[in-house]
């Protein structure tokens, strides 16, 4: 479902560059549920961005579901990604003026779906925050946040999940609670790819990759137990 | 050096109430290094805050340095934060419009502190992030935002160091050079109190203390080796 040929991006700061990836390829099966790992800057996320089509590669190529994705208007982008992508940012990016359950219904309200809050107000009692849904984003603690982005994920039922270090901010249960939540959706058939720095987190993937400065250096299956 | 005695932190949200600490007592010696766990809304991060002057109590004492914070004055707060108190957010606060070492050396310019540009440019090259010094936060990754709002407490020399999940979007090797910092700047006598999720971190520390439901529910002497 994704397929990422040789990606290259490039920042421009002033007057220099920061060449964020440098030819990275990968594929990720339909249903599949990898990790991704590497040190501070080596590219993480700006290559999530870009495999949920938040972002453009400066060269490269990259289909999504067999879709080249250069070829699709930004209309089109912004379509694909409210449908079928859910994406848990790693600052969260909850709208400050909106209420958890506000923030994590928007979505939907957008896409034209009925019963909009009541599925909201699921998905928060599904990550434990249904005491918290009238809580501004100022309002909660980094934990909950991070939680309130991942309801706000879960709730479009969308195809692929891409989380950004999902866990960062959470205890050790609670982030047991939040990986048996990514595994129950990913035995309903979704695509699942997560970026975390801790090993007992990727441990649950069933693969996990190796970015380094921008490129892929490794990767290992993860044993089943 | 810091005394604070039942500690009571109510939040008012429209026509609900949060009891976020309900009576929390808590001693930390001068040159001590404290490591605060708990699940996700427990109350560190409010409690981190009202150590570090950032917040009241709603009641309860607090002694800063044998001084009852509650007679000084705002301006005299903000004097005592500035001078003595060096804070790493878990959301990192940094400045949007301004650059990575902009960010940590303003501190020092209000400081009226000479040399301000080098020892901004030295802090960063501690954190690793010499070569971002002109980026701004939003060209930062997750983790080089973390360690910007980390050279920016430290820059200050506080006495104290108050630190929110500081490692929670780094990786391995990134997190044990932080530590290492951390340690470096405990051995010169300053003293650090740091929220982390991380058993790993925590037991860099001399001593645990345990929050839960915003109590103290237990504390462990972290053996030394
Ligand atoms: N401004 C606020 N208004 C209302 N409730 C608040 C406010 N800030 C925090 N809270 C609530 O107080 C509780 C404690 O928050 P706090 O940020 O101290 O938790 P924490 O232990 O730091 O959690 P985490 O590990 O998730 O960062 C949370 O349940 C949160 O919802
Ligand atoms: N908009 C930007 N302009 C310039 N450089 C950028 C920009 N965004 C990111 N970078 C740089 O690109 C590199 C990769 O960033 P990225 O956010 O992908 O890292 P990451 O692997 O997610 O790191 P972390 O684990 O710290 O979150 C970093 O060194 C960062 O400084
Ligand atoms: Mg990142
Ligand atoms: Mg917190």
């Amino acid at each position: 479902i994704i397929d990422a040929r040789d990606l290259h991006k490039v920042y421009h700061t002033g007057s220099t560059e920061v060449h964020a990836l440098r030819g990275v390829t990968l594929q990720v099966a339909r249903g599949e549920f990898l990790a991704v790992m590497g040190p501070s800057g080596s590219g993480k996320s700006t290559l999530l961005h870009i495999l949920g089509c938040l972002d453009h590669a400066t060269s490269g190529e990259y289909l999504f579901d067999g879709q080249p994705v250069d070829r699709l208007t930004d209309r089109e982008l912004a379509c694909l990604r409210n449908q079928r992508v859910g994406f848990v940012f790693q600052s969260f990016n909850l709208l400050p003026r909106e209420t958890a359950l506000e923030n994590v219904t928007l979505p939907l309200l957008y896409a034209g779906v009925r019963n909009a809050r009541r599925r909201g107000i699921a998905a928060l009692e599904i990550v434990g925050l249904a005491h918290r849904m009238h809580h501004y984003p100022g309002q909660l603690s980094g934990g909950e946040q991070q939680r309130v982005a991942i309801a706000r994920a879960l709730v479009k039922e969308p195809d692929v999940i891409l989380a950004d270090e999902p866990t960062g901010n959470l205890d050790s249960r609670t982030t047991e609670q939040i990986l048996e939540i990514f595994h129950q959706v990913h035995r309903q058939g979704i695509t699942i790819v997560i970026i975390t720095h801790n090993r007992d987190v990727a441990a649950h993937a069933e693969r996990i990759v190796y970015l380094r400065d921008g490129l892929i250096v490794g990767q290992e299956r993860v044993p089943t137990i």
